[in-house]
């Protein structure tokens, strides 16, 4: 779309469309073109393929400060919060995360805090049996700020380097689960004696601008650090990360391309930008 | 919401009294972007706004008092009319026992809409058999197989076998059993991944269900098209069912889903829990994607 042709009214509409389809939202894709218009003005540029590598670095700015890797350890332990709506990658991306550590030699230690769906447990459990790390988990039915009471003061009994905290999904709209995970993170916090070093949202990339919704109140319920990004091996682009990096400010650590332990990547700015328009 | 940003339209448009077709125009405009912003999709919207002009710029809106209330009326009635009807009623096979097959995206509610499934047809005196045939997810038949003991439902699984196995012997289980319907479970997949897609195939031409459902989060946004026409195109589906309407996603997935396939929506997911499942009713999806 964006090769050899002419600067003009339809290859902009063209463009408002492509990033529409991205799930980009119209805000932001209107706030997008009407920048690349105004360049286009005032750096007289009438072929397209030079304007596509300024809407590149247009998209690459947004998201600048607004990408980032996971913090650096520096206590033990090291503590990952993960939270989201319902089905949207939370456990199998923690199955990734584990194996990562585990590749860097790291103790993991991971807690069932999900503590509600059927078979939530024993799902974390084959992750925790598959990357040879340590799972602590209750009952089904149990209390989830149990689960990770006990599982901050294990990690730190057993000196584990990392602790990987499941919870339960929920729709952010649920006032009575918003407020159960933040309970969750306020014993995290004060059994730990600090902030916890990440709080991940997972959001599907096939999700559309509720994305936003989601976005705004996990961020009121708990302090979020980054999003981790799922599925993006599928046809979605997920461009609901521009909304997310452009209005709230959440920066994108993690992107999920697949189902196995292997399929977790750093986020890249560039390659999302130019994937874009794939 | 869109009803405000109608009435601003519309309050600066009524010093004029009657509407032009531009001014029909603006209005439209208002309602592309209404529309966009609950996630329908570009190209359905496009379709959708050139459907809706053509009524609204008839003489009876043009010579209306109230032409802003008109063209509502107009967006509510053509958006009702496209998302078909309300038949929540799954499609059951002449001979015993029916086959219905549950398939979608990952994440997206099959499993536990399976669970629902069971719920409503063992209350309508039914006896359903659920059938494990996701053997990749961990724990994917354990979750199913949780479900089955709360609700006193039969889960057949042969473990990690081949899922084509797995649905051709509970098909035959179900009739030794008396089963009158056969819940198939199926592991979530990508609609681009080519072996996944026809192992599918492969099942639905083994047990040759009467029904088809694909299972689409309410969430999803400008790809539920490629989705639904894809899972469309490789298994002729008999319905769609939108799971997780209880948050406050506008839905505008259901429109896109139901233009690209012209299948209907036959059920709505509307809780976590196994009595969450309600019938689809499209004035009521009308007015919440509306905003
Ligand atoms: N293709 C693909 N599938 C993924 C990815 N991440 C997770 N999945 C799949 O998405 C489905 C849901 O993943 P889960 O990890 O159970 O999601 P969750 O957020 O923990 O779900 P709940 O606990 O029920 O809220 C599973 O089938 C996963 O295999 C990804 O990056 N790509
Ligand atoms: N709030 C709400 N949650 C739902 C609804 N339907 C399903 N869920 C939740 O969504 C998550 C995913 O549901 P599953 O049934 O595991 O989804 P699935 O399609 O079987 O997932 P895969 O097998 O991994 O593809 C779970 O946490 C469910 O409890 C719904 O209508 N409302
Ligand atoms: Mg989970
Ligand atoms: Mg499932």
């Amino acid at each position: 779309i964006m090769t050899g042709r002419k600067v003009d009214e339809e290859l902009f509409e063209d463009l408002e469309e492509v990033l529409i389809q991205a799930d980009c939202g119209v805000e932001t894709t209107l706030f997008l073109v009407d920048q690349l218009r105004e360049k286009a003005r005032s750096e007289k540029i009438t072929e397209s393929t030079a304007l596509k590598e300024i809407l590149v670095d247009e998209i690459i700015s947004l998201m600048d400060g607004n990408a980032d890797t996971l913090k650096t350890p520096q206590d033990k332990p090291y503590v990952i919060m993960v939270v989201g709506v319902n089905g949207a990658g939370k456990t199998t991306t923690i199955g990734k995360l584990a194996h990562r550590f585990k590749q860097e030699n790291a103790k993991v230690i991971l807690g069932a805090g999900d503590t509600f769906r059927a078979g939530a447990i024993e799902q974390l459990a084959i992750w925790a049996e598959r990357t040879g790390v340590e799972l602590i988990s209750h009952q089904e039915g149990s209390d989830p700020a149990a689960v990770a009471y006990d599982a901050v003061n294990a990690a730190k009994a057993r000196g584990s380097d990392v602790l990987i905290l499941d919870t339960a999904g929920r729709l952010q709209t649920k006032v009575n689960l918003m407020s159960e995970l933040s309970k969750v993170h306020r014993v995290c916090v004060r059994e730990l004696g600090r902030e916890l070093d990440e709080v991940l949202l997972v959001v599907d990339a096939t999700t559309g601008q509720n994305a936003l919704s989601q976005g705004k109140l996990f961020q009121e319920a708990v302090p979020l650090t980054g999003i981790a990004l799922t599925k993006l091996d599928g046809t979605a682009k997920g461009g609901i990360v521009l909304a997310l990096a452009n209005e709230l400010k959440i920066p994108v650590k993690l992107v999920g391309v697949g189902e196995q332990y292997e399929d977790l990547q750093d986020f890249d700015p560039k390659l999302f930008a130019t994937t874009l328009f794939g | 919401n869109l009803s405000s940003r109608l009435q601003e339209t519309m309050r600066k448009l009524r010093g004029k009294g009657r509407l032009s077709e531009k001014d029909v125009d603006e209005v439209l405009r208002e309602i592309r972007l209404a529309l966009l912003e609950a996630d329908v999709n570009y190209k359905v919207v496009r379709d959708f706004i050139a459907l809706v002009k053509e009524r609204a710029t008839g003489h009876d809106v043009l010579s209306s008092l109230t032409p802003g209330q008109q063209v509502i009326r107009i967006v509510n009635e053509e958006l009702t009319q496209l998302m078909g009807g309300s038949q929540a009623k799954l499609t059951m096979s002449p001979q015993a026992p029916s086959v219905v097959m549950m398939v979608g995206l990952q994440g997206a509610g099959k499993t536990t809409t399976t669970g629902k499934l069971g719920q409503m047809l063992k209350k309508q005196g039914h006896r359903p058999l659920f059938v494990a045939c996701d053997i990749y997810r961990p724990a994917a038949i354990k979750q199913l197989q949780v479900l089955g003991e709360q609700l006193d439902i039969p889960v057949f699984t042969l473990g990690e076998e081949d899922p084509v196995k797995i649905a051709a012997a509970a098909h035959r289980h179900a009739q030794s059993y008396n089963n009158d319907i056969v819940l198939i479970d199926t592991a979530g997949r990508l609609h681009v991944d080519e072996g996944l897609m026809n192992e599918l195939v492969n099942i639905k031409n083994e047990v040759e269900p009467s029904e088809i459902l694909l299972v689409v989060d309410a969430m999803t946004g400008q790809d539920a098209v490629n989705v639904a026409e894809s899972f469309n195109e490789q298994l002729d589906l008999g319905g769609i069912v939108l799971t997780k309407l209880d948050g406050d996603a506008r839905g505008g997935a259901a429109l896109s889903v139901k233009a690209v396939t012209g299948k209907p929506i036959k059920f709505i997911g509307v809780s976590e829990k196994m009595d969450g499942l309600e019938a689809f009713h499209p004035d009521r999806m009308a007015s919440r994607i509306l905003g």
